[in-house]
């Protein structure tokens, strides 16, 4: 995935059958943001992989004041590609539940 | 910890706590 400069990893291991999961955004390289972001530390939220989209998810950290609004697309474009491997490993590691 | 903030948003609970030292890119 393209360094966004935003890093999502997991925060609970994956059994592959949960529809949420956890997931934790952190800043590394606060250069690549456009706006000012505060200093958050690890933003802990679920993700809803079958009914939200990253785009919601980065929108409301907008919304609760931990990023800038010029930022939203670096977000959701962070979340996503994270959220793409997810699904990936799912489909690849257990087929039979998909 | 006493350094995790639990913020709301939407509906959405958002968890934040300090990156472990480890976790941060060496700039």
């Amino acid at each position: 995935a393209e360094d966004t400069g935003v890093r999502v990893e997991l925060a609970e291991e994956d059994d592959g059958r949960k529809s949420s999961i956890a997931l934790r955004l952190w800043v590394e390289d606060a250069k690549k943001l456009k706006g000012k972001s505060k200093d958050n530390g690890a933003i802990e939220f679920t993700f809803e992989l079958e009914k939200e989209t990253p785009d919601d998810v980065a929108q409301e950290m907008v919304d609760a004041g931990f990023f800038h609004e010029s930022d939203v697309k670096i977000i959701a474009k962070s979340i996503r590609d994270r959220v793409a491997l997810i699904q990936w490993r799912r489909e690849r590691i257990c087929p039979m539940l998909h | 910890n006493s350094f995790t903030q639990v913020v709301h948003s939407a509906g959405r609970r958002f968890i934040v706590s300090p990156v472990p030292e480890s976790r941060l890119r060496e700039q």
